[in-house]
């Protein structure tokens, strides 16, 4: 039963094991923790790898010598101007202020989606499962197009865009300084299991921008009584502490962190409880609440206290998700940090409600259709849309300035070699 | 958790082997088929889904045919099973004396079954 178990896949057994154990990427020739190869924790998920020979070449590094002769930060932009002789690094780069994007994330900030045309039949073609191999190989998660750190074009045709494609707008010399350190289940309990794979060389490299959002797991699990399980707020601000102490000493001075807060998502069960799951469109015959109950009973749903039909349980979990929220906001405002300054933001899934409503949608169109419970394409990337304003009206220093010379860089270097 | 996750797959699958059943007016054979010829090559999908069918195929037919449906068969198959003084887990709902005629009828259709012998051995 073990395929593992034959000898001559053991090797390569024990490689995906670790690679999925420690979120680092599965290929990665020069072990800088950056990758040519897309799935398995590769570019989909942190900037592609522009030398996988070479650990010192790697996105979100400061310029070697100015790049003139080879791209050591993977941005692109590289070479000797040959009309004065200066580096174009240093003509289109020096002094913009350069800066990644890094999501310490869930399975919300991974982008968790099971495609529902996995499981309609009456649209079931060829074509339906072609995408099946890279889903299993990135853990049912799509970074690439995730809210914080996508870098593909949205499938819903939508205009808004990723926080890294903002960045990436703003100042051309970001180009593939992203990382999204998330993990299906992460938590602030166990983020420190998985945090080591976040890659910032203190001096080495450009400051960054932290978003902290674990959204839900702790106070999500599948427990018959969710409670016990929860995180406190007690436990949450040492969990907190600790991460950011963590940050202190790996992140380059200059570096900016954003706590964001737990959603109320009594939102799921009020939007979706009497609404088909895409199982029982065809013969109407299973409803979200017959979902969320079955997952119970099997101790496997994704947070029963919010996907119940107990709606006392339903306001204890959003109670503590609010006290969860309210203990991020204590940290943001009392505690100081050498390499970082530390920053707290609402997760205001009612304001991209509005916006939804605004533009004719309805809320259960926010999350995703098999699960039920993550929050889709189309809201992660309204979630993000929200964020860079927000930043952008508030913290206006996060964000960096536009860099005047980015319609040079894109004349001279294009799409920079892409992602 | 594991074991759970084995049941709600299992019953995800045969949900759709169902439908494709009443969608395509075929046979459960045909809907495994179609199924399995959906699937990719890449990761042994398609020879893993394949193997399942020849695995499991002969059982699900005898089960769909007799009328029993996603978690019936997987109960019958133990993909799902029912813990000691824990409640049985079904995404559709069905009325319990059906479900427990019903759940006679399939341990019968299984018992002479090679694979469920053979999958209960060591």
């Amino acid at each position: 039963s073990d395929i593992c178990s034959l000898p001559f896949l053991a090797k390569i057994c024990k490689k995906i094991k670790f690679s999925i154990q420690t979120s680092m990427p599965f290929k990665d020739v020069d072990s800088d923790k950056y990758s040519v190869f897309p799935t398995l924790r590769g570019y989909h998920w942190r900037g592609r790898d522009c030398n996988d020979s070479d650990k010192n070449v790697y996105p979100g590094r400061r310029p070697d010598n100015w790049d003139a002769h080879q791209d050591s930060n993977c941005n692109g932009i590289w070479g000797i101007d040959p009309k004065d002789g200066i580096p174009y690094e240093k003509k289109f780069c020096e002094g913009s202020q350069p800066r990644g994007i890094i999501l310490l994330g869930d399975s919300a900030g991974a982008h968790f989606h099971i495609p529902p045309e996995w499981l309609i039949a009456s649209q079931m073609s060829v074509n339906s499962f072609s995408n099946l191999p890279t889903a299993l190989t990135d853990e049912f998660d799509w970074p690439q197009l995730s809210g914080a750190t996508g870098f593909l074009d949205s499938t819903s045709g939508f205009e808004e865009k990723s926080i890294y494609l903002h960045l990436r707008k703003r100042n051309r010399c970001n180009h593939r300084d992203y990382q999204n350190i998330s993990r299906n289940g992460g938590s602030s309990q166990n983020l420190k299991k998985f945090i080591e794979s976040l890659s910032r060389n203190q001096q080495l490299d450009h400051p960054a921008i932290v978003i902290y959002a674990m959204i839900g797991n702790d106070v999500c699990n599948g427990r018959a009584d969710p409670v016990p399980e929860m995180t406190t707020p007690e436990q949450l601000y040492s969990n907190v502490m600790q991460t950011l102490k963590h940050l202190d000493s790996h992140l380059p001075e200059g570096s900016h962190v954003v706590l964001h807060g737990l959603p109320n998502g009594t939102f799921l069960w009020e939007n979706l409880h009497d609404r088909y799951h895409p199982l029982g469109q065809l013969n109407k015959d299973v409803t979200y609440a017959q979902v969320f109950s079955f997952l119970s009973c099997l101790k496997i749903n994704p947070c029963h206290g919010w996907m119940s039909s107990n709606k006392t349980l339903r306001t204890l979990t959003s109670e503590r998700a609010q006290q969860l929220s309210d203990t991020l906001k204590k940290i943001a405002a009392s505690e100081k940090f050498t390499n970082f300054d530390l920053f707290y933001m609402d997760f205001a899934f009612e304001e991209i409600i509005e916006e939804w409503w605004r533009r004719g949608g309805q809320p259960w169109q926010l999350i995703e259709p098999v699960d039920g419970f993550h929050p889709n394409e189309v809201a992660s990337l309204l979630l993000a849309d929200l964020f860079w304003k927000k930043v952008q009206l508030q913290w206006p220093q996060v964000l960096g300035k536009e860099n005047p010379f980015n319609s040079q860089i894109e004349q001279v270097f294009g799409d920079q070699g892409g992602h | 958790h594991s074991s759970s996750h084995h049941c709600v797959g299992c019953v995800m699958v045969m949900s759709v082997i169902t439908q494709l059943t009443q969608v395509h007016n075929s046979t459960v054979e045909a809907s495994m088929e179609r199924l399995c010829s959906y699937l990719p090559g890449k990761l042994l999908l398609k020879t893993t889904c394949y193997l399942l069918v020849h695995i499991f195929g002969s059982d699900i037919i005898k089960l769909l045919d007799a009328d029993m449906n996603a978690d019936m068969v997987c109960h019958a198959l133990e993909f799902c099973k029912q813990d000691a003084g824990q409640p049985q887990c079904h995404l559709y709902p069905l009325p319990k004396e059906i479900w427990n005629l019903r759940q006679k009828k399939s341990r019968h259709i299984v018992k002479k079954s090679v694979t469920m012998k053979y999958l209960k051995g060591d």
